[in-house]
Parts: structure tokens; sequence; C-alpha cells
């Protein structure tokens, strides 16, 4: 099975000095970032792996489940690349989110994942509805999405998504929280937008 | 519209409502009210003509700095809503920046998108964002040790040895990896970072960034190479743009210091998120 010996590996020549202050050339550092990427990918595997024996509570039998969930990460979130947050929830499909908290005390962000339609609703694993905010993504980022994710990924453009939908999440410490993400009939919170003109420019 | 004030929770920025220009930040919470400015400029890199020593990775070696004002029609796009605020605001063509002011949080979140720089005009750029507050701390700030213990830095002075300065720009610059802090006897302003930049304090009541650079020359340290990354779609390639976040937050003095490490922490170490999907109400 997938095991993070990889990233393990790029982690170490990562230490070298050249890698650290940026004195390499393009093509080390080009090297560097693509042995890191290859040790991330691994490394999801195992944590997807991990996810699915937590969800499927097979670490009480200690058997694998043979119907295993598969988890995908986002590590171009930043630019709003995340082709699993593009299901279609139409077609009754729920978008799942687990947030592993890696810190050893319980913490609340707001998370943001992009999304292409606005009638959507957040509920945590008991079903209770959590406070969202749809924000609209600005043409400077779907500009910067579809530049890198093909630069990087090779992928035809697909549309960028409409919105950002942010939501409150929390988890223990050391631990995860589940959301699910599904079609409502009526849209998430939307922001309230004002757009303030310099008036000499205008003139 | 003399003053816009953006934020849902404790911590509000007020802005210019005629220059579009931070102005304030309030926390409610703590009784801090701090005039505070924030902008971008950049430094033109030394070519080497007058001494041979061109600026490259290895060496700062400004030779100038220009303001980079708004120039644009829109000033702010100011988004509200229950649990984030936000304002975008265009810089110029290659600087776009939101800032967030979270519900819960008692900080404010600053994201960049600095490039490609432009090098058309042959001279090599190196991009700073500025923070101007009221603050007297007479030369001295803080930063941080590879992620550690914060370590009292006096502009134009080393403990160690009589400093000649030749260079009063980059002869104050630090490596911040967690943050960089500055403090009077009333208030403490502290800048934490996402990922490793260069900083300083380079006037009392400022801190500085240095969040991307693209040089023409090499500095003929031994990489033998520009300092001039690009990223190629096919055959067309165009120089990098960088996206990262800072985070500002002005407490009384001496009760930074917490908020400094925890939130460093979950900067460094942030949600983990994973995706499935499944149909229906079949979900546990």
């Amino acid at each position: 099975g997938a095991t993070t010996d990889s990233l393990a590996d790029a982690l170490a020549l990562a230490q070298h000095h050249d890698a650290i202050s940026g004195t390499s050339k393009q093509h080390v550092a080009s090297d560097y970032a693509k042995r890191l990427s290859i040790g991330y990918k691994e490394a999801e595997e195992v944590v997807s792996a991990s996810f699915a024996c937590i969800a499927e509570s097979c670490l009480k039998t200690g058997r694998p489940n043979p119907v295993v969930t598969k988890f995908q990460q986002c590590p171009l979130l930043n630019i709003s690349y995340c082709p699993p947050s593009e299901v279609d929830l139409s077609t009754r499909k729920n978008l799942v989110v687990v947030v592993y908290n890696p810190l050893g005390w319980k913490r609340e962000d707001v998370i943001r994942i992009p999304v292409y339609n606005e009638k959507v609703t957040v509920k945590d694993s008991e079903g209770k509805e959590v406070e969202s905010q749809l924000l609209p993504i600005q043409d400077a980022y779907k500009t910067l999405r579809n530049y890198y994710s093909v630069a990087y990924l090779g992928k035809s453009k697909k549309e960028a998504p409409n919105y950002w939908l942010a939501f409150s999440a929390s988890a223990p410490p050391l631990g995860y929280n589940t959301y699910i993400i599904s079609s409502a009939k009526q849209s998430a919170v939307s922001s309230e937008i004002k757009s303030f003109y310099n008036s000499e420019t205008a003139k | 519209n003399d003053k816009i004030e953006v934020g849902p929770g404790n911590v509000k920025l007020v802005y210019s409502g005629n220059e579009g220009n931070l102005i304030q930040y309030i926390n409610s919470r703590s009784k801090v009210e701090q005039s505070v400015e924030q902008s971008y400029s950049y430094y033109y890199s030394d070519n080497g003509s007058a001494d041979l020593q061109a600026s490259g990775a290895y060496i700062f070696r400004p030779n100038g700095s220009h303001p980079i004002d708004p120039q644009q029609q829109v000033l702010l796009n100011v988004l509200r809503g229950p649990l984030v605020d936000e304002v975008h605001q265009r810089i110029n063509s290659w600087i776009y920046q939101v800032t967030r002011l979270y519900k819960g949080k008692d900080h404010a979140e600053f994201e960049f998108t600095i490039g490609p720089i432009p090098m058309d005009d042959g001279i090599g750029k190196e991009v700073v964002t500025q923070i101007k507050a009221t603050i007297q701390n007479k030369k001295k700030f803080y930063t941080d040790s590879s992620g550690r213990d914060f370590i009292e830095r006096i502009r134009d002075y080393r403990k160690d040895w009589k400093l000649e300065v030749n260079q009063p720009i980059a002869g104050n610059y630090y490596p911040i990896n967690l943050g960089i802090y500055m403090k009077d006897n009333d208030t403490e302003l502290s800048v934490l970072v996402d990922r490793s930049v260069g900083g300083s304090s380079i006037k009392d009541g400022e801190l500085e960034l240095m969040l991307h650079r693209r040089l023409h020359e090499d500095d003929s340290r031994g990489v033998a190479e520009a300092l001039n990354e690009t990223v190629c779609v096919f055959d067309e390639c165009t120089g990098l743009t960088v996206l990262g976040k800072y985070y500002l937050r002005i407490d009384p003095s001496g009760e930074g210091a917490k908020w400094r490490r925890s939130y460093g922490q979950e900067i460094y170490s942030p949600f983990l998120l994973a995706f499935t999907e499944q149909d229906g109400d079949n979900w546990a």
C-alpha cells in the first residue's frame, strides 16, 4: 500500500541550504517541487485510507472494510481548484467534508470551498445546520485558477465555480469532524457587496 | 462616506472613503484603537553597473524605493456577511489584495496575489508591503528565529560588533518564518506569516515584509542564473504569481505573545480537509 516514504525523501532533500534560501537554479527548484508533490500525493493516499478506516469503523474489527470510502484532498484549494467540490448536488449527491485538526487543542475556523450552485446548505454530523456564507469568486482568482491548473495539472480548462462557500467548522484536539454539504431549496446567505469609487479617477 | 468600517466581530478596520486607504484598527474587546496604514512598494534591484555587484538570489541590494499607488476607479469592493467581511483591492494590474475579518477572530487576514512582476523596463523588482502605525519602537523590533523564540533586533546595530552601515535597507532585513512585531509602552503590533519572507522595521512605527522578487541579473555568488521564476502553459511562459497570507493583530503592550505562539501553530498546521461524496441521506 501507499506509504509516506516519498514525502520523507522529498523533505530530506528540501533541507539543503539552496532549497531553504531559494538559491538553487530554476530546474533544481522545479525538482524539489516535483518531489514534494509526489510525496504529498502518496501521503494523501495514506490519509485517505486512514479516514476511510476511521469512518467505517474498521479499527474495531481490525479488518479493512470491503466498502471503502474514497477520500480526496485539494492541494490547490488556494486558487479555487477543487474537483471533489464540483459535484452536482442536484442529483441527490452530498459532498462530505472531513475536517482533521492536527493540533493538541480544540479549534474553530472558517472553511472555504468553491461551489457552482448557490442553493446549498451545510450540516454537521448530527444534522444541525451550520452557519454559512456565499462569496463570489473574483475574476482575479478565476484567471489564476485557470492558468495554474493547466500549467501544473495539464487539465483542459473547466469553467471556474462562481462562489466560495464559507462555513464555521470546529474539531477536537487531534481529532476530526464531519460536515455535509447538500442542495437546498433556498440560497445560502449571500454576502452584501458594496463598491467604493475613486471620484477623481472616475471624472 | 468619509469612513468605511469593516468587520463582523471584535476587530474592525476603518478605511478612508475618499482614498480607500486603511486608516484605523479597532478591537472593541481589548479597547485598542490604533491608526494604521498599509501600502505596497517595490525596490529596484541593483543591476551591477556601478561596482559589478548586482542584486540576485543571494544579494538584496535595493536601488531606490517606489510606492505603488492604487490608480483604479474602484477603490474598494466590500463584501459583508455573517461569518466574514472582505475588502477587495486591486492595487495595480499585478497586485490584488483581499483583507478578511472573521466573526470569531481577533486579527485581520491579508491575502496578497502578486505577479507576474513586469520586467519589460529591464529592471528587477522586489515587492514589499509596509504597515505603519504610531508605535514609538525606537529602532527595536522582534523577529522569530526559525519559527522559535522572537529575538530583539535593533536597526543599524549589532550587539557583537561595531556595524558599519553600507546598506540601510538590506542591512536591517531579517528572515521571517513565523512573524515580526514591534511595541512601545502602550501598544504591540504583530504580524504573522504563512510562508518564509524577509522583513524589517526601516523606520520607527513601520514594519515591512518582502513578498515577491523578480530579478534580471545573476549576483555571481554561485547560482549562475537570475532569480526569474516562470510558469509555462505549453510553450508560453510568464513570470511567477505568488499567493499568500499574513495576519495583523494589535494588542495592549505585553499581551500579544499568546496569540503569536498559538495562532502561529494554527497557521503552520491548518485543518486538513478531505472530501468524499455520498448519496441521499446515506451518510454517517
